[in-house]
This record gives structure tokens, sequence and C-alpha cells, in this order.
């Protein structure tokens, strides 16, 4: 999809974000992995909500995916905390 | 950025994405 006006700021913290990550779990490339699988699965959901028109409810709440994130990312406080910033209605 | 991966950047497009409806739902 084209950029619009105020896209930037989001998308270069998402850029620092991941980096972050990818930096964080070098040594265990599954945490990373996993962590990509979450966000598919919960864009995927959103997409079927979108387009099912209300009809459909995601099977995954921003509830669960920051609760499987946290899984994850246990003893990193600051990453969970920074991801908590992206997540409507955390 | 440096060596991003397809997954890579799709994982930024999922973040910025979330962190867009985010802002739309709290204004």
């Amino acid at each position: 999809p084209p950029l619009q006006n105020n896209q930037p700021v989001e998308f270069n913290h998402a850029i620092n974000y991941v980096n972050k990550i990818k930096n964080r779990f070098q040594g265990q490339p599954d945490i990373y992995k996993s962590f990509l699988e979450i966000l598919h699965t919960y864009q995927k959901e959103q997409r079927n909500a979108k387009e099912a028109g209300g009809n459909y409810t995601p099977t995954l709440t921003e509830q669960e995916v920051y609760t499987q994130v946290a899984k994850l990312f246990k003893n990193q406080e600051d990453l969970l905390s920074e991801f908590g910033q992206f997540l409507p209605d955390a | 950025s440096h060596d991003f991966t397809p997954l890579d950047s799709s994982a930024v497009y999922v973040l910025s994405s979330m962190a867009r409806r985010r802002r739309a739902s709290q204004s």
C-alpha cells in the first residue's frame, strides 16, 4: 500500500523495534520466528474480520497476542512494554 | 534498513499497521 503522510513515524518505529528484537534474539532464532508467526496470525485474523464485514470475530484477540508475546519475551520487559505501544487496546 | 528479509519486512508492515489501528481507535 502507498505511504500516507502520517505513516513514516510508525513505520520507522516498527523498523527499529524489529531490529532490536532481531539483535536481542540473535542466538535464539526460534524466538524471533515465533514472534513473526504471532504477528502474521494476528494480521490474518484482522483481515478475515475486515473481509467478513463484522460477521467474523478474530480468534486471536489483542489480549491473546500480548499474552503470547509476553511468554516469548519473558525476562525482556523492555521489549514487551515497547510491544504494548504497538498493540491496539493493550 | 540493513539485511532485512521479506519476513522482517512483513513484520514491520504488521507492526506499523497495528500502530495505525491503535491511533485510529484512540482518536
